[in-house]
């Protein structure tokens, strides 16, 4: 493992971690997407299917655990936390994330490593997780204004997949050893979804002020 | 990158 990939995946544990200080902190889950959480709880169930069947190492095993059971309990906590689930803004969360789960499993079984179970599932996954923040993109741009957790939560995981890349580019020619093409094609597209949230965040950075989406 | 590798990335 190189340092950027476990800079990504650092990244990716502090992102969750800021949203679950969030909602535990304030109770109030507004400005997240629930849509967006869904897919994300849908992405690690099933791309850790591997979980019962490869042991790749320790480390990977309890970062596929902590991804599937915070995803799950971020979604329990905005659907059927007494408190929590009042602030959830539903009526700003309309996207049709159904059309994403359809869209990418027709594409996963279509395009795939190999047409079995755990590799369609796989595919399906990256796919699904490279879209996945779009409820979440459009959740704040409709709502302007964006609290520091949430600004925070959006920019870390967009630093995740920033850093992804660089591992796939530190593995292609230090390692010599090129990652799988759908994972590196899947996380170019999920990179650039984030350029134009990064561009207001650092923005609001320079500016010294509060992170605000054009409409 | 061939078939049957594991997927070591998260």
């Amino acid at each position: 493992m190189n340092i950027f990939r476990l800079a990504g995946d650092m990244t990716h544990l502090i992102s969750v971690l800021v949203l679950l200080l969030k909602i535990y902190a304030t109770k109030s889950c507004s400005g997240i997407s629930l849509k967006t959480q869904e897919l994300y709880a849908m992405v690690f169930v099933a791309r850790y299917l591997d979980l019962f069947t490869d042991y790749i190492s320790f480390y990977n095993t309890v970062m596929k655990i902590v991804f599937i059971l915070s995803s799950l309990a971020i979604v329990w906590c905005m659907r059927m936390h007494r408190v929590v689930k009042r602030s959830y803004d539903k009526e700003l969360d309309t996207f049709r994330h159904n059309i994403l789960i359809v869209v990418c499993f027709g594409v996963a079984v279509i395009i795939n490593e190999k047409f079995t179970l755990r590799e369609v599932f796989w595919a399906f996954s990256i796919y699904l997780e490279a879209v996945a923040i779009l409820p979440q993109l459009v959740l704040l741009q409709r709502s302007g204004n964006v609290d520091n957790l949430t600004g925070q939560y959006v920019f870390l995981l967009g630093g995740y997949r920033a850093f992804y890349i660089l591992n796939w580019i530190y593995r292609y020619f230090v390692e010599q050893r090129f990652s799988r093409w759908i994972s590196a094609i899947s996380g170019l597209i999920q990179t650039a979804l984030y350029a134009d949230f990064f561009y207001y965040y650092f923005l609001s950075w320079k500016n010294n002020a509060k992170l605000h989406l054009p409409a | 990158s061939s078939q049957g590798e594991l997927h070591d990335e998260l």
